[in-house]
């Protein structure tokens, strides 16, 4: 028996906004120890890992580990069905083909229930090795949106180059070419509009804005985002989800023939 | 993309 509950639906509704641009259907692994998901996106170039820990659940039951394979466009109509102040209530039998969604009202007057087939996805665990990153970047969420945003207009790929006094986006294309530069914040009263740079050695790498954009879409669930990168190996963009979890991308740098 | 992919492939070893 499986059964999972959070008093507002509305963190798993930001959750699955996070992951619904880059995943088709993913698997939600669940354990004692909460809810896993790894996965490719579509064309293999960027890979999301979601953990919501069982401690950050109203209520958490798990009796045997299950692997519920979802359409996550399935999974969208269903959340659509919930307002953000019910309570979110995700069961399954061991062995079920199915997963219940039941969602309360704050006033218990109505309840519903959503029953959604599984589906049977290959999936390969990924491990994901322990790295030292050249830079470490942390900086409003909201901020970093806006940068990729901003800067998808000038060109495909946005460079990122990080040294000690701050971290610097450009992107150039046909229309010309722009360059945002933050500084490190020298205050630290406000943490969640605070930009902090950790660096071994400075660090340029070339990504493709799609994907930053889509990773973006996780900006709700946080204030603050960090930004981990090294030469040559993928950044991680992770978005900590308060008392819950993390959702961490990936994505592999560009690099010039 | 073929390139970004396999960055992946070695980063994550499958």
């Amino acid at each position: 028996m499986f059964e999972a509950r959070l008093n507002t639906s509305q963190v798993l509704k930001k959750v699955l906004d996070a992951i619904k641009d880059l995943l088709n259907e993913a698997t939600f692994d669940c354990s004692d120890s909460g809810i896993q998901l790894q996965a490719m996106d579509n064309s293999h170039v960027s890979l999301v890992s979601l953990s919501l820990r069982s401690d950050g659940f109203d209520k958490y039951r798990c009796d045997r580990n299950l692997s519920m394979g979802m359409n996550l466009a399935n999974m969208a109509k269903i959340m659509k069905c919930a307002n953000n102040d019910d309570t979110l209530t995700m069961k399954a039998q061991d062995n079920a083909d199915t997963v219940t969604f039941m969602f309360e009202s704050q006033n218990q007057e109505k309840v519903s229930d959503y029953e959604m087939k599984l589906m049977n996805l290959d999936q390969e665990h990924l491990g994901i090795p322990e790295t030292d990153y050249a830079c470490v970047v942390r900086m409003p969420a909201m901020e970093f949106a806006r940068i990729c945003r901003d800067l998808s207009q000038f060109g495909e790929s946005v460079v990122i180059s990080c040294t000690k006094e701050g971290v610097k986006f450009s992107a150039s294309g046909d229309a010309g070419s722009a360059n945002i530069k933050l500084a490190q914040t020298s205050t630290v009263d406000k943490e969640d509009e605070s930009v902090v740079i950790e660096m071994q050695e400075p660090v340029t790498l070339t990504f493709a804005c799609r994907y930053l954009n889509s990773f973006t879409k996780a900006t709700p669930l946080c204030n603050q985002v960090q930004l981990s990168m090294s030469a040559d190996v993928p950044l991680v963009v992770e978005y900590r989800i308060p008392d819950l979890g993390h959702i961490r991308y990936y994505l592999a740098p560009k690099i010039e023939d | 993309n073929g390139q970004q992919q396999a960055i992946l492939v070695y980063f994550f070893g499958y």
